[in-house]
């Protein structure tokens, strides 16, 4: 299968097309692209085959069907519903960054455990209790649980995100949880983040 | 020079190399690391070549070492001081969570404009008035800025960030600086992480 390093260079060659885009460009070179995106066109021609795109000899891509086909690989014609739990600092900042307007990533729950942030608007949503959670799920047909609490709640948390039938979740707790096979799982790490600094710093 | 998808790679096997030492395993075959890194030996050597890991035929890699090396490349046998601008969610919740310990990142201050905010503790630092960025970049000699403010304040604070002589900046508001050559700058988008999860949801 597809290994999620080749998905999020899928996610890098989409964001170059779109900045091609709103230049106006129409098509573009194998070595225009390369530049963009930071790869060799050895590697990313191998990738973009995969989806079918195979560029024009001599000329290269078409922008806009290229940006089209990565689009609808990486899901984004579709609506995606995620419910959040912990709205708290991050949970906060993500929910609203999510929680308005109309791309593909629509949050449509908070929940929180604090009886303070019951009921406060967060984007389009306001937080609801904890015990709403599975109910929410069933309600929203969400597909993707948001994992922003307390290290020591996320494990348990994760379960219930599991048990109440999310597709996968998206964990922002410092904590490796043990995953269940029928939910994608990923990690979110800033230090990944500073660590790719880091590297350049010492160099 | 090494592109930022490389050193993303550096970071995905070090932590696989931290969970196999967990383990208390020594020494590690070329399949097993791919497992863990979900990357194809073939691939992989080529990364851990250039850092002159070249393995041992018929035994592997040598797990404490490697993942030293891996360490070292990725500058986390120093201590790179960080300043954040904007301490509202995003920006409290990643300073608390950089803001103790003695990992390689430490956060030295905080600034930012609402007064309501000052004075407030996060982590080992109290948030400062947005006046004093450059005294407290000077005084840290912090060399990484975070860029946590909304969208309209980002391009003057990060010009600020560049003049008050940080040599690197994460921004996580989502506009597309205007960047200087001299400081080498990077964007968090967590969107990136959904589309990842929306690409396997949509297979
Ligand atoms: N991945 C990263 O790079 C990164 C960055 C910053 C923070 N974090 C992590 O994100 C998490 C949240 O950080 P924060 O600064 O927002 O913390 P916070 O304390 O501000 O927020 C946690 C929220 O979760 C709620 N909560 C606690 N237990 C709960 C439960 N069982 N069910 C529902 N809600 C519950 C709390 O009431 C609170 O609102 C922490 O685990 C933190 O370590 C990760
Ligand atoms: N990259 C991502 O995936 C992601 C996720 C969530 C939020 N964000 C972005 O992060 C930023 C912060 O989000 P938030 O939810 O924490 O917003 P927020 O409104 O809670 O926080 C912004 C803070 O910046 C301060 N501020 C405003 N102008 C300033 C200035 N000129 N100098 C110093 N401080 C200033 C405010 O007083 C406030 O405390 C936004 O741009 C948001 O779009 C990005």
């Amino acid at each position: 299968d597809v290994s999620p390093l080749t998905v999020n260079r899928l996610s890098i060659y989409l964001r170059c097309l779109r900045m091609l885009q709103e230049q106006g460009l129409r098509q573009v070179s194998s070595q225009e692209l390369g530049r963009c995106f930071g790869i060799s066109p050895a590697l990313f021609r191998k990738d973009l085959a995969h989806l079918g795109e195979m560029g024009i000899r001599g000329v290269g891509y078409d922008v806009d069907s290229l940006a089209a086909n990565l689009s609808r690989h990486l899901g984004l014609e579709r609506t995606h519903r995620m419910v959040l739990v912990g709205a708290g600092n991050l949970g906060s900042a993500v929910a609203r960054y999510f929680g308005t307007g109309d791309g593909p990533f629509r949050m449509v729950a908070v929940v929180d455990s604090d009886p303070e942030k019951i009921g406060r608007p967060l984007g389009d949503v306001t937080v609801r209790p904890r015990e709403e959670l599975r109910q929410a799920i069933e309600k929203t047909r969400a597909t993707i649980g948001l994992l922003t609490v307390p290290a020591e709640a996320a494990q348990s948390t994760y379960d219930e995100l599991v048990e109440a039938g999310v597709l996968s979740v998206l964990n922002f707790a410092p904590v490796h949880l043990r995953r269940s096979a029928a939910v994608h799982t990923r990690n979110v790490d800033l230090r990944i983040h500073l660590e790719e600094l880091a590297f350049y710093l010492v160099r």
